[in-house]
Formats: C-alpha cells, sequence, structure tokens
C-alpha cells in the first residue's frame, strides 16, 4: 500500500495475507470457510497453482505473529473467465478459496459483507484498500511487514479510460479496462496499493457496516500520478460467488 | 398236631382198635381247627369198660381244661355213659381227648375201645345270641367261613368299627357355584354319633360365601366366654386358617371365606340333643386389594373394588412417563388374579426429560425455567455476539414438550443458527488528523 498507514488491529478483520510459494498476495474473508481473491494470484498463463501451495493467515495485523499459523486450502476455484495469457487481460480477475477447517469468527477475524446486487459504485466515494504488499518508503519500495491501508476515491470510468489511454500513447503497455473493472485513486498519484496487495479488499461502507466493493486487480506502477489503480467490480460476480459456495 | 397245621377234618381211635385196648393204656388228643370254627365230633363205635362215672377205664373231652363229657359203656351197657349216635359239638375251636385205661379188665369181654371222626365247622356267629354289647352288627350281619361281615343299609354307612352303621352325609364335593347344605334329618333332631364332612370346592379365583339360615341349633355347654363347642359342632375350615367350630343356637349368618374351597365337618356324639343347620352357599369372583392410587398418573377404570379377572391400566400425566424397575414401558396393565393378588406392582410416573438441548455452534443455550431438561423446561439460544447473530426471532424460546422434544413457541424442533455478522469491526479507523 502506497502512501498508507498502518492498520490498528481488529479494524479490518476480513484481510488475508496469501503466499502462494514465495509470492505474497491478499485475499477477504466473506464465510466461514471462504476467502476471495483474485484470480491471478493463483493462476498465470492459464496454469492454476497446486493448492497446496497456497497459505492463507488471519487475525493479526503483523506478518511476523502470523506467519506460524496457516490455513490450508481445500479447493480453489478460478473464475472460468478468467485469461491472462498475454499479460494484458486481466478480466474476471476473481477467485475462491474454500478452507479445510471453517473459521470461528472473533475480533480480529470476521467476514466482509458482500454487495447488494444494486450497490451503487458512487464516483467519488471513498474506499478503503488495504493489504500486505509494497510500501513506498522515501522512493524505495520495501516489502512491509504490517498490515497497511489508504483511503481513495471511486474514480470516473471515462476518466480512468482516457489516464490509460494517455499511458499506451506514452507507450505503455496498458491492459484492458472492462466492465468487471473499477478504478479508484487520485490524480497526483502517491496514494494506491502496489505488488502483494492483489487480492486484496478495496471496501466501501454503507450504514456503518462495510462491503466488499473491489478485489485488488492490477495498475500501472504504483502510486503514479495520472494512473489510477485498478480493481475487480465485485457486484458483477454476485451469481458466480453464491453459486461457486453453494456447490463446494 | 404242631400248632401251624390246620387241619379240618380227620379220625382218631383207641390204641391197638378194633382190637380190645390194652390196659394201663394212657393217650390225649389236643385238636385245634381255625378261629370261627367248632368242631364236631361223630362217635362211629365206642365200647370202653364200663364203669359208675367211668370210674375205671373212660375217653374223657375237655375244652380249655373244662371238663365237657366222659364216657365209657357201649351203647347197650346199663350204666357208664355212652354219647349215643349224634355228633357232640365243642363250644370253642379245640378240644382235648384223653383215654385211659385201668390195669384190669372183665375176662368175659374184651372191650375195643372207640372210633371217631372229627371235623370242623363253621359257626354262624351271626345267629348267636346278643351279648351284653347288643347285635355284632347293627344292621346287617352275613356269616362267612370262619367269620363274619356286617352291613348297612342304603343311606347308611358302616364306621370304622366294621359292626355299627352311621348315616351317611356330607358326601362327595360340592363344586357348582351354589348349592344348599343341611345337616341330616334338619330341621329335627341330628342322628347320634354323627360326622359327616362337606366339602365345597369351586373354581380358582372364585370365593365362597356361607348363608346360615336363621334356624341354627347344634348343642354346646354355654360358659361366661359364650357357647364351647363339647360334643356336638360343625367345624368350618379354611386352607391354611386354623378350623373355626360353631355351636350354639344363634346363626352365623352371612360369612364370606374369601377362599375357594372350604369344609365343613358336623359331628355328634352318642348323646345330647342338636336340630342341626342348614346354608346356601355362593360363589363370587375373588377380591384383590385396592390397587392404590400412583402420583402423576391415573388408574382406570376406578372402581370401589375389584375382582378376580379386572384389568387395570395406568396412564402418567402429560410430561410423565412409566417407570417399572428403573425401566421405561410403554404401556402398564394388571390383573387380579385367582389368588386375589394384582400380577404386576404398579409402576411410577417419572417426568419425562429432553436430554441436553442440541448444541449450537458459534452460540450457546441458556435455561430460563424449571429443572434442566424435564418438562416444560423453557431455554433460550444466543449467538455469541458481536459477531453472530440470531437467524430470525431473537427472542425464539424453546419449551421442552411431552413428546421430549425442544419445540419453539411456533412448535419448531429446529434449532436456530447463527449467522456471521460481517462488515462490522469491533474497532474504528479513527483518522483525525488533518
Amino acid at each position: 500500500i502506497f502512501g498508507g498507514k498502518d492498520a490498528p488491529q481488529n479494524t479490518i478483520p476480513w484481510q488475508v495475507l496469501l503466499t502462494v510459494g514465495s509470492g505474497r498476495g491478499g485475499g477477504i474473508i466473506i464465510a466461514d470457510k471462504w476467502i476471495m481473491t483474485a484470480a491471478h494470484v493463483l493462476a498465470h498463463k492459464g496454469q492454476q497453482v497446486s493448492k497446496d501451495l497456497v497459505k492463507m493467515y488471519v487475525g493479526g495485523t503483523e506478518v511476523g505473529a502470523m506467519i506460524n499459523s496457516p490455513l490450508y486450502a481445500e479447493s480453489v476455484h478460478v473464475h472460468p473467465g478468467y485469461d491472462s495469457v498475454d499479460d494484458l487481460s486481466y478480466n474476471n480477475d476473481i477467485a475462491l478459496i474454500k478452507l479445510g477447517n471453517p473459521l470461528t469468527f472473533r475480533a480480529a477475524v470476521m467476514p466482509v459483507c458482500l454487495p447488494a446486487k444494486d450497490s451503487s459504485y458512487t464516483t467519488g466515494k471513498i474506499g478503503l484498500v488495504s493489504g500486505f504488499g509494497l510500501v513506498n518508503d522515501n522512493g524505495s519500495r520495501i516489502l512491509t511487514n504490517r498490515m497497511k491501508y489508504v483511503q481513495l476515491p471511486l474514480v470516473d470510468r471515462k476518466k480512468c479510460n482516457d489516464s490509460f489511454n494517455l499511458l499506451k500513447e506514452r507507450k505503455h503497455k496498458v491492459p484492458h479496462l472492462t466492465n468487471n473493472m473499477f478504478c479508484a485513486g487520485t490524480p497526483e498519484g502517491g496514494k494506491d496499493a502496489c505488488q502483494g496487495d492483489s487480492g486484496s479488499p478495496f471496501t466501501l461502507t454503507e450504514n456503518k457496516q462495510f462491503w466488499v466493493a473491489g478485489i485488488v486487480s492490477w495498475g500501472v506502477d504504483c502510486g503514479l500520478a495520472g494512473a489510477y489503480g485498478v480493481y475487480t467490480k465485485v457486484v458483477e460476480y454476485l451469481d458466480w460467488i453464491n453459486r461457486t459456495m453453494q456447490e463446494n | 398236631l404242631s400248632d401251624s397245621d390246620t387241619v379240618m377234618h380227620g379220625e382218631l381211635h383207641s390204641p391197638q382198635y378194633p382190637e380190645p385196648y390194652p390196659p394201663n393204656a394212657l393217650e390225649q388228643w389236643d385238636l385245634t381247627v381255625p378261629e370261627g370254627f367248632q368242631i364236631r365230633l361223630t362217635f362211629t363205635h365206642l365200647d370202653i369198660e364200663a364203669s359208675d362215672g367211668c370210674y375205671y377205664d373212660s375217653l374223657t373231652v375237655l375244652h380249655n381244661g373244662k371238663l365237657l363229657w366222659k364216657f365209657c359203656g357201649n351203647e347197650n351197657s346199663g350204666d357208664g355213659n355212652h354219647p349215643g349216635h349224634q355228633p357232640i359239638l365243642s363250644p370253642g375251636n379245640s378240644l382235648t381227648l384223653i383215654f385211659q385205661s385201668d390195669d384190669s379188665n372183665p375176662e368175659r369181654h374184651q372191650n375195643v375201645g372207640f372210633f371217631a371222626h372229627f371235623q370242623a365247622i363253621d359257626v354262624d356267629e351271626c345267629s348267636a345270641p346278643e351279648t351284653g354289647n347288643g347285635p355284632l352288627c347293627s344292621q346287617i350281619c352275613l356269616n362267612t367261613l370262619g367269620s363274619y361281615l356286617c352291613a348297612c343299609h342304603h343311606g347308611y354307612e358302616l364306621r370304622s368299627d366294621k359292626s355299627t352303621c352311621v348315616l351317611t352325609c356330607g358326601d362327595g364335593i360340592f363344586d357348582e357355584p351354589e348349592g344348599h347344605l343341611s345337616s341330616p334329618g334338619y330341621p329335627n333332631l341330628s342322628p347320634y354319633s354323627l360326622s359327616c364332612q362337606y366339602v365345597i370346592s369351586v373354581k380358582n379365583g372364585f370365593t365362597v360365601s356361607l348363608n346360615f339360615s336363621d334356624i341354627f341349633h347344634i348343642e354346646s355347654v354355654d360358659s361366661e366366654n359364650g357357647p364351647h363347642c363339647l360334643h356336638h359342632w360343625l367345624q368350618v375350615t379354611l386352607p391354611n386358617k386354623e378350623p373355626v367350630k360353631l355351636c350354639g343356637k344363634k346363626s352365623p349368618g352371612l360369612i364370606d371365606t374369601n377362599s375357594s374351597s372350604v369344609t365343613l365337618e358336623y359331628h355328634t356324639d352318642n348323646e345330647g340333643m342338636s336340630k342341626g343347620w342348614s346354608l346356601d352357599y355362593s360363589t363370587g369372583r375373588m377380591k384383590c386389594p385396592m390397587p392404590g392410587s400412583v402420583t402423576r398418573g391415573r388408574v382406570t377404570p376406578s372402581m370401589t373394588e375389584y375382582f378376580y379377572r379386572d384389568h387395570i391400566y395406568v396412564r402418567c400425566d402429560q410430561g410423565y412417563k412409566l417407570m417399572m424397575n428403573t425401566q421405561e414401558i410403554k404401556t402398564f396393565s394388571t390383573v387380579c388374579q385367582s389368588n386375589g393378588q394384582w400380577h404386576l406392582p404398579l409402576p411410577e410416573c417419572h417426568i419425562i426429560d429432553c436430554g441436553d438441548p442440541e448444541p449450537l455452534l458459534n452460540g450457546g443455550v441458556t435455561f430460563l425455567s424449571g429443572s434442566q431438561n424435564q418438562y416444560l423446561s423453557l431455554v433460550q439460544y444466543h449467538c455469541n455476539e458481536p459477531f453472530y447473530s440470531l437467524e430470525g426471532d431473537q427472542n425464539v424460546t424453546f419449551t421442552c414438550e411431552a413428546d421430549r422434544q425442544w419445540r419453539s413457541n411456533d412448535l419448531a424442533v429446529t434449532k436456530p443458527t447463527c449467522l456471521p455478522v460481517c462488515g462490522q469491526p469491533t474497532q474504528e479507523i479513527r483518522d483525525f488528523l488533518r
């Protein structure tokens, strides 16, 4: 998380630290046996990782304190529409992991709400992004040991698209922005998610209740001015999520 | 003759007969025939020196040492004592004959002695004159060889003394459900020396009631403690109980024996005066004791008395179960047996137990009222808040019902579910700095 702060204990209890081999990502607790994450955390160039490589950690904000108590996957369910063969298509970047043992919820471990079917993603609304990904330390990117969070506004789709087109003109390779994605961030940059945050939650609040609007998916660089972070738009996947959980 | 020999007839004669008997002869015959017989002695010839009183030679006949006859002479002699041609009978079953001769005989005549036959003759005891004790048989005497038998007319039976007859009474067993009995000759005087036995025996499970008529008269000896049944009595015997003797002039009225068999024995001795008794007997079903009551249960049918073959049932109140010897039973019934006892004791009713309420995942259960898990106990489920909340009605309670299920107010059996609370962390991010 660029430009963020340390998350106090029990403030984002649905945040999951997820490792796949030596890689780090994030996840979101949505039920006592289900973790939601980004598809690209679990699949690369059409290949899904073995569930045995996936370890998850919950209930803390310190990596060191959590790392000795991993949770294991019973099964991994990558969205069937996810295909990133050319590294420029991250549509349907969503996956579900079923835990081997159910979680018992407590102050440090709680689920986030799924969006209502008619949830609105209103431009300018401030969301909360969290994760254990890279942080900006005076111009250097370092691996953090703490959970961070940053608050970012939702960005208008056209504005986001325009910013990416501008980057394309500067010969950046930019993935396609689809209707299953939304953008968040500030034009001046500095506040953003980064590598290691993939799969982590972007939440909005309504009636003092957090609901997961997005999943950290991709971006051009981290914290770059004029470039926004892109998130999987969860509301578009409610049917798939519910069906996957029911069928499994 | 030896004692063991039984001789029924024979002959005897003087020494050397038919030659003259020798002088100084002495011979004795002891004749014995079985008891009940006499000896008939028939002389075919007797020729013994005649003398006055048979002084010189003689044949002496004795019975048990007592002189019966002393014979001598011949049928033509003027003196002596000739038995003649008629046989003589012994008074008992034995005779002793002694023949003796002196040392001289008259030269002109040689006496040849005697020759006689004897035979056992049956005694007709029935024709014998009465002794001081009366006739041998009180009613019918039947002579037999060597003895006699007594017999009785119809309606009488021979008593154990084998000589006297007594009126037949109380013969057989009365096994009909009701009947009538009375003493011989009732209401006239009872015969003497009665020993009548009446056995009333009806089917198991039924009891005999004796209803004596008002005219009741059995000789008694009055005392301060009431009549004593010394000489005449009616004895009532019930199984496993001491016999009771009845006498006096007051009718016992109705006697419920509570037994299926009763023995009545009517006794009179050979004097006194009793007019006897009369009764009607009837039977009823054996009564069982009142079964009592069952706490938290009902005994049906409820009756004032219970008799043989009656069934009773026990049902527990709602919320209670039938227990017999620590075992739960589904139903209970018991029957009044023929011995007047219930075949099973009453069970108990114990309050039912629903068992522990099913545990609730991520929640718990709170007892609101009642003894734990027992009928009508009230519990309420709760979830581990604030992380879980109860699905549906938060105030739903479950009651231990009579069917041993915990049921909610709307009679549902299924326990509630704790749903996770989402998106509401216990700690807020507070960012006061601007």
